[in-house]
C-alpha cells in the first residue's frame, strides 16, 4: 500500500453512511447485505465503526449512477470502469458510486457488488490503490468467493487509524514472493507444458517465452477451485489436469472445469478411507504411472487401467533413496521426476532411482 | 503474435491513450498519440504502469500491457493527482 503526505482522513471514527437508491439488478436486501458486510471488514480491524442512516446528509453517500453523473467522472457504458469513490472530506468527500451499466451479482458472475463495494469503501476511508495483487486495493477487479482483507489492507487502514480496539489484533493472508527464500508450495503441475507452482489462493507461472513470473489468483483461471490445494498432476495423454484437496479432486481441460467434480479419491482411485488427504501428485508421461504421495507411504495408479497398481503403498524412503520421508509437490519435466520438500527440490531419475540434483524449488524463477 | 489490423492498432493507441489519461494523469490536447513512436512523457507514464502492476518495465505496448489495460478495474487513478 501507499500513502502520502497529504493523505485524507476522517477526523471522527463514528462515521454515517446512506444508500441512495439501488441497482434493479439485484433485490434490496442484497444491496443492503452487500454493502454492509463491506463496511464490516474494514471495521472489524480499525477503531472506525458505520452507522447506516436512511435519510439526509451522510458520511458516505452510496448510489448507482450511469454515465456522466456531474462528478467530473463519467463512467464508460457496460466493463471498463466499474466503480469510484472519492477519499473523506465534506459534500462528495467519501461517497462512492457503482456503474449502474455494469449488471451486479452476488455470486462468482461479472461484477459481484460485495467485491466492489468493500474495495471503495477502502477508497472512501482514505486509502489509495495497492500494487500487491492480493490486496482488495488492487485496482483490477478480480473475482474470490471469499473476500477478505489481505494484511496489506490491513496494515493500510491501521496506518491511517490506528489499531483495532480488539485485544487480539486481526490479521490477514500474505501475498507470496515468489522469490522467498522460505516459501513452500502447496503443489505444482506442468499445465500444458507450462510450469504452474500453487499457493494458497495464488498461482505462479513460469513460462519461457516470458522473462516475468505471473503471480495471480487461481480463480483467474478456475474460479471453482478451493484455494489451498493440496496436490495437482497433468495427465497430458488425455489433456487433464487434476487437483486435489481433502479427498475430493477436480479435473479440468486448458480453463474449463470438466463435468462432474469434485469427484471423491476413494472411488475414483481407490484409496483406502484411511488415507484424508494428498500430498503430492505427479505423473510419469512415459509409462502412464501417476505417483501419489501421502505422509511417509507413495501409490502407484496405472492412468489406462484405471486401477491401483498392485503391492502400494510402498514407503517413499525405500523406492526414493535421499528425499527423506515427506513430499510437499512433484512434478515431471523434461523427463525427470522434480520431488520437492519444503523448499528443497531433487531431481529425480526414475530409471536408476536416483536423485541427479538439488536446488531451491523457486530456482525457477531465476531468483 | 498475429499481426493485427490497422483498426485494431488504432483501437489498441485509443485505449492506451485514454487508460493513461484517466489512471496516470497523462495530458492531452485532443490529439491521439503518434502509433509509431511513442512520445517520451507517454512512455514514462508507461513505465509507471508496468512497474505498478509488475509488468516487465519497457515503456512500450506489449500484449502485457494491453491485456491489463483491458480488464475491468475500479476508476480511481493509481497515481495521486
Amino acid at each position: 500500500y501507499a500513502l502520502g503526505e497529504r493523505t485524507l482522513r476522517w477526523e471522527h471514527t463514528h462515521l454515517t453512511y446512506r444508500i441512495e437508491n439501488y441497482t434493479p439488478d439485484l433485490s434490496r436486501a442484497d444491496v443492503d447485505s452487500a454493502i454492509d458486510r463491506a463496511f464490516q471488514l474494514w471495521s472489524n480491524v480499525s477503531p472506525l465503526t458505520f452507522t447506516r442512516v436512511l435519510e439526509g446528509q451522510a458520511d458516505i453517500m452510496i448510489s448507482f449512477v450511469r454515465g456522466d453523473h456531474y462528478d467530473n467522472s463519467p463512467f464508460d457504458g457496460p466493463d471498463g470502469i466499474l466503480a469510484h469513490a472519492f477519499p473523506p472530506g465534506p459534500n462528495l468527500g467519501g461517497d462512492a458510486h457503482f456503474d449502474e451499466d455494469e449488471s451486479w451479482t452476488k455470486d462468482y458472475r461479472n461484477y459481484n457488488l460485495y467485491r466492489v463495494a468493500a474495495h471503495e469503501l477502502g477508497h472512501s476511508l482514505g486509502l489509495s490503490h495497492s500494487t500487491d495483487i492480493g490486496a482488495l486495493m488492487y485496482p483490477n477487479y478480480m473475482y474470490e468467493d471469499h473476500v477478505q482483507l489481505s494484511q496489506d489492507d490491513i496494515n493500510a487502514i491501521q496506518a491511517i487509524y490506528g489499531p483495532s480496539p480488539n485485544p487480539v489484533q486481526p490479521t490477514g493472508p500474505q501475498t507470496p514472493q515468489v522469490c522467498d527464500s522460505n516459501l513452500v508450495f502447496d503443489a505444482i503441475s506442468t499445465v500444458r507444458g507450462e510450469l504452474m507452482f500453487f499457493k494458497d489462493r495464488f498461482y505462479m507461472r513460469q513460462n519461457p517465452f516470458y522473462p516475468e513470473v505471473e503471480l495471480n489468483f487461481i480463480s483467474t483461471f478456475w474460479p471453482e477451485l478451493p484455494s489451498g490445494l493440496q496436490a495437482a498432476y497433468e495427465f497430458s495423454e488425455r489433456d487433464e489436469i487434476r487437483f486435489f484437496k481433502g479427498n475430493q479432486y477436480w479435473a479440468v481441460q486448458g480453463q474449463e472445469m470438466l463435468y462432474g467434480y469434485p469427484k471423491d479419491i476413494y472411488q475414483s482411485f481407490g484409496f483406502p478411507q484411511t488415507v484424508k488427504n494428498i500430498d503430492a501428485a505427479v505423473s510419469d508421461e512415459e509409462t502412464g504411472k501417476t505417483y501419489f504421495f501421502v505422509a511417509n507411504k507413495y501409490w502407484r495408479y496405472d492412468e489406462y487401467k484405471r486401477s491401483m497398481d498392485a503391492g502400494y503403498p510402498r514407503a517413499i524412503a525405500a523406492d526414493f533413496p535421499g528425499i527423506g520421508h515427506k513430499v510437499d509437490a512433484a512434478f515431471q519435466k523434461h523427463g525427470f521426476l522434480y520431488i520437492v520438500h519444503g523448499t528443497t527440490q531433487y531431481q529425480f531419475d526414475l530409471r536408476t532411482q536416483r536423485i541427479l540434483s538439488i536446488d531451491r524449488v523457486n530456482s525457477w524463477f531465476h531468483c | 503474435f498475429p499481426a493485427t489490423t490497422s483498426g485494431a492498432q488504432e483501437q489498441d493507441t485509443e485505449l492506451v491513450q485514454k487508460y493513461l489519461e484517466n489512471y496516470y494523469n497523462l495530458k492531452s490536447d485532443g490529439k491521439q498519440i503518434p502509433r509509431q513512436r511513442n512520445s517520451s512523457l507517454v512512455a514514462e507514464k508507461l513505465k509507471q504502469m508496468q512497474a505498478f502492476f509488475g509488468l516487465k518495465v519497457t515503456g512500450k505496448v506489449d500484449a502485457d500491457t494491453l491485456a491489463l489495460m483491458r480488464q475491468p478495474r475500479c476508476g480511481v487513478p493509481d497515481v495521486a493527482p
